[in-house]
């Protein structure tokens, strides 16, 4: 996506693949990312957040994408 | 899906202000 760093774009990106009503769980994201700090993760979550591009869903660590539908 | 009618309002709701946010950083980028 436009404007974000390759950690963004890539947490950015499995969370836009995942189909599962609830959205990509934190826990999923940390095993797919397994190269990536989790400090790193919770950070690229925040900014996206705060960015709209993501949504928690059920819970705090459950995510969608605005860019989804 | 095995959501509650709850857990879909709920997750709508945060759509929704994502999407309002997502309008608001684009606005002040223009």
């Amino acid at each position: 996506a436009r404007g974000l760093s390759p950690d963004q774009s890539q947490v950015l990106n499995l969370i836009k693949s995942c189909n599962v009503a609830e959205g990509l769980s934190l826990q999923l994201l940390k095993t797919q990312l397994h190269n990536m700090n989790p400090t790193t993760i919770k950070q690229v979550l925040d900014f996206l957040s705060s960015e709209g591009h993501i949504y928690s869903t059920v819970d705090d660590d459950h995510f969608k994408s605005t860019d989804a539908d | 899906s095995g959501l509650t009618e709850e857990q879909k309002k709920k997750i709508e709701e945060n759509r929704q202000k994502a999407l309002a946010r997502r309008a608001e950083r684009l606005a002040v980028q223009h």
